[in-house]
């Protein structure tokens, strides 16, 4: 069970689409 | 499909601008920009061999897959896409990648963050938006939370940053949050930037402007 205090901007940076690190991927 | 870049230097995309001024306007050095223009040339070719970067082609550079539908991905292309005709040209790339460079301005990086998560760019987070963008990253994590939970989460979060109490985050709050939050911005910043020369290295043999201090 996810503790209530998850801070819901922390999950979102989570998403994969947010990650540019990809761009740089070869 | 056929190489499209380092052969002819002479030939730019359209939307090419001189390193040196955006180097001028940005963290990034001459060989930096020079460098970029490497990636952005990768990028803009993927699909369609037209040296602008569609939707499509940054999604498929982000999920190795042109059909993602993402939210966060479709904001970020957004930003990107400053002129608002629906691709990002060499010189919206880089002064947007700028943003995320290690010795980008930390406010920078916080008002880019805002604009992002400001769905509808009302020039405040608002309650529902917050929401959209937490059922959006469950939907493409294995996550699972009750309904309950989500609004458990949507709830404690909004009654931390939204310190007026007035039902929406504005960007004093926002900056105010993650200086207390500073993890929030983590993405914000792409240390590859700092070794982009290593990672595109080809210009080198053919750069036309020497880097100055």
């Amino acid at each position: 069970v996810a503790p209530v205090t998850m801070n819901a901007f922390e999950l979102i940076s989570k998403s994969q689409g947010l990650n540019l690190s990809s761009l740089f991927e070869k | 499909m056929g190489c499209f870049c380092s052969t002819s230097k002479n030939v730019k995309t359209p939307g090419y601008e001189d390193p040196t001024i955006l180097a001028s306007e940005t963290p990034f050095t001459v060989s930096e920009v020079e460098a970029l223009y490497e990636l952005f040339l990768k990028l803009s070719n993927s699909i369609i061999e037209d040296g602008l970067i569609h939707k499509e082609e940054f999604q498929l550079a982000l999920f190795r897959n042109e059909n993602e539908k993402n939210l966060f991905a479709d904001r970020i292309f957004d930003l990107f896409d400053v002129k608002r005709n629906g691709v990002i040209e060499f010189g919206e790339f880089v002064r947007s990648l700028g943003v995320f460079h290690p010795n980008a301005a930390l406010e920078d990086k916080i008002a880019f963050a805002f604009r992002l998560y400001d769905l509808r760019q009302t020039g405040y987070i608002e309650r529902e938006e917050l929401k959209e963008m937490v059922l959006a990253l469950l939907h493409e994590s294995d996550l699972v939370l009750s309904d309950d939970m989500i609004e458990a989460i949507v709830d404690k979060t909004f009654k931390d940053a939204d310190t007026k109490d007035d039902g929406r985050i504005d960007q004093d709050e926002w900056k105010a949050f993650v200086s207390q939050h500073p993890s929030l911005i983590k993405n914000m910043t792409l240390p590859y930037l700092k070794d982009i020369t290593l990672a595109f290295p080809s210009f080198i043999a053919r750069t036309e402007v020497e880097d100055s201090e």
